[in-house]
């Protein structure tokens, strides 16, 4: 009687309920799915990021040898120069 | 519409009226 | 009678299914939170990659320069070194 109409409709709001939980169920599952595509290109940034790094320094290493190379052919100059003015002088 | 069977809409099972959930894929009888 | 019995025993089938669902709820919000938090670290390896591009760039490219500085002193000391031959045959 009244009972089982009550439980009926306990039963259908029940499952409204579970379906709208469902609902959430997909959509929260989606979002993980898609973050995790994003999440992937995380380690593929970070070795990316350590080549050019390694890059970089390897440069300025080279760079800074150049650097002595290149004083160190401005004195040699510098002093045959000298060298030059002084026979010249002779 | 408690009483009849139900096909759930996502894997087809055809579950008895008295599943509240689908007995494969644990979707309710209301899901879309 | 029966027909009371079956439902009730449905409504508590529904009333747990709601609990479960509601739990795997949780379980995934914290989920798409903590991806959240490793997603942040995208543009940050992002930016860190662009920098070290440009400064490895950088770096390549005054080593460039320096390297032509360096070519244009070898020259000039070898020309040099050979005029000091020629005025010590003077």
């Amino acid at each position: 009687g009244f009972q089982g109409e009550d439980l009926c409709s306990r039963l259908e709001e029940a499952e409204r309920a579970l379906a709208l939980k469902q609902d959430l169920i997909d959509k929260l599952k989606e979002e993980v799915e898609q973050q995790k595509g994003s999440l992937e290109t995380v380690p593929v940034l970070t070795a990316q990021a350590e080549i050019y790094k390694a890059d970089f320094l390897a440069e300025r290493e080279a760079r800074e040898k150049l650097n002595q190379k290149k004083e160190d052919l401005q004195d040699q100059l510098t002093q045959a120069i000298a060298e030059i003015d002084r026979l010249k002088v002779e | 519409s408690h009483a009849s069977e139900w096909q759930c809409k996502s894997c087809t099972m055809v579950n008895a009226a008295s599943s509240i959930l689908c007995k494969v894929c644990e979707r309710p009888r209301l899901a879309t």
